[in-house]
């Protein structure tokens, strides 16, 4: 463990508290896309089959049973307690389109052609895209509440937090895999548009709004 | 089943 990816860890759990906080004190999911909350579920299932068959530590073990629960409590709070805030009309973006390439890929470039490590790849690549829905439904509705702003800042940072723990490991450990830092890299490259409207709005006490 | 395929990151 380095301080890169325990930050980024933790960058992770504020995000995924941000948000249920949001959720819970609104009680509202307006504006959140629950098509990227159910990808993200997809992808903690997909990656943490290995919860009781592979102990890494106490801290690995309880950080993804947290965000395992969460994930699925977040996307039951979505289509079923607030579901009539759900703005379904502006989260339209096609997850079949993310879900079948993640899903060929994952079967084609791995480290190992076996279920689990297909699998493990396959929440890798669908990792990277699953934002995708949520940054397109705010281009739609061409807003975000700040607290959803906040929320996103923080998701995209624990991938580019872990960019840093990669190149940590790659010089000090020795370790590197090329399908995590490829898929974390595409990942953050996706938030820096969102990146720069927060930097340049949110941070100066604007809405997040962006250009009609 | 090569090893090092243990992945220890969440």
């Amino acid at each position: 463990m380095n301080a890169f990816r325990l930050v980024g860890d933790l960058c992770h759990l504020a995000a995924i508290v941000l948000l249920l906080l949001k959720i819970w004190k609104s009680r509202s999911v307006a504006g959140l896309s629950g098509k990227s909350q159910i990808l993200f579920g997809l992808v903690f299932v997909t990656r943490y089959l290995d919860l009781v068959t592979n102990f890494v530590s106490p801290y690995n073990t309880i950080m993804k049973v947290f965000f395992l629960s969460s994930s699925i409590a977040t996307v039951y709070l979505i289509y079923t307690k607030f579901k009539a805030t759900y703005d379904g009309n502006h989260d339209t973006f096609r997850m079949e389109f993310l879900l079948i390439p993640c899903a060929l890929l994952a079967i084609v470039v791995n480290h190992e052609f076996s279920p689990m490590e297909i699998l493990w790849t396959f929440s890798i690549y669908l990792e990277a895209v699953a934002i995708l829905p949520q940054l397109f439904m705010i281009s739609k509705t061409g807003e975000a509440e700040t607290i959803t702003s906040h929320y996103l800042f923080a998701l995209g940072s624990y991938r580019g937090l872990y960019i840093m723990n990669w190149l940590y490991r790659y010089y000090y450990e020795n370790n590197f895999d090329v399908i995590a830092v490829v898929a974390g890299i595409v990942q953050t490259v996706l938030y820096c548009d969102f990146f720069y409207l927060y930097i340049t709005k949110v941070l100066q006490g604007k809405k997040l709004q962006l250009p009609a | 089943h090569n090893h090092n395929l243990v992945h220890d990151e969440l």
